[in-house]
């Protein structure tokens, strides 16, 4: 038996819009200690792997492993029908063919209940491995979203050049081409706000934008965005939760 | 020319 209870519904609403656009049929794995996602998108570009803590949970029971298989689309208009600051309770049974949640607004005594069906899903499970990579950069997710927005309007691939000294996203397309430089600081009194670079070698690596604007929804999770670069791996995106995280691997373009 | 890696060629199945 499965019951998760989220103290705002918000959270699981924020978690699902941070990754639902780029996978559909994710597996839910459900243990004793939370809940962990994987998927890769369609074009076999980009793994999603989501883990989301105990101790993100106003509540949390799980018995015995259980795999849910969702519909991202499905839950989110489960999802749609809750308020954002009412509870929300995952319930599911051992060996289940579906899955209730509830959103409960304490304050009115007002109870939603809904069922969603689970789906088969075939997928994989990838190893992730613990990957060297020669730098990690932090900085403002609304920083790394303007930048990832704004260049993609130019070219259908986007340069990140990380020296010692600074980061530069950079694009070049047809209508011509555009720049952003960035050069790490700390902000004391609003760390979030701070740009930070550690470095070992520099790298200077071009993605696919279609799978960079995929992955700034996750903004919705975190003030902060890491990135974690190297020559030989794919890129990790990580938005870090209260308890767990949402990590995106993306895979680079190489030239032939 | 660039051209798209795979994901899967850098993960492992478990």
């Amino acid at each position: 038996m499965l019951e998760a209870k989220f103290e705002e519904a918000s959270l699981f609403k924020r978690i699902i819009d941070g990754f639902k656009d780029c996978v559909q049929l994710v597996n839910f794995q459900c243990k004793e200690d939370g809940i962990i996602a994987q998927a890769v998108d369609d074009s076999r570009v980009l793994l999603v792997s989501l883990e989301i803590g105990v101790e993100a949970f106003q509540e949390y029971r799980c018995d015995r492993p259980v795999t849910l298989g969702l519909d991202l689309n499905s839950l989110s208009k489960i999802l749609r029908c809750g308020n954002n600051t009412d509870t929300l309770t995952l319930i599911a049974e051992d060996t289940p063919d579906h899955i209730g949640l509830v959103f409960e607004d304490n304050k009115k005594g007002r109870v939603a209940e809904y069922i969603l069906k689970l789906m088969d899903i075939d997928a994989d499970f990838l190893k992730i491995e613990e990957l060297e990579y020669e730098t990690t950069i932090s900085l403002p997710s609304s920083e790394f979203s303007k930048n990832v927005r704004d260049l993609s309007q130019l070219g259908d691939s986007l340069s990140i050049a990380v020296t010692k000294d600074n980061i530069k996203f950079s694009t070049e397309g047809d209508i011509g081409s555009g720049s952003v430089l960035l050069q790490p600081f700390i902000n004391m009194e609003k760390p979030q706000e701070s740009i930070k670079l550690e470095m070992e070698s520099p790298v200077d690596l071009t993605f696919g934008a279609k799978y960079l604007l995929d992955i700034v929804k996750g903004s919705v999770l975190s003030e902060t965005i890491g990135i974690r670069l190297s020559s030989e791996a794919p890129a990790l995106f990580q938005f870090d939760l209260a308890s767990g995280f949402l990590q995106f691997f993306l895979a680079p373009k190489f030239n032939e | 020319p660039l051209r798209q890696q795979s994901i899967a060629s850098f993960f492992s199945k478990k």
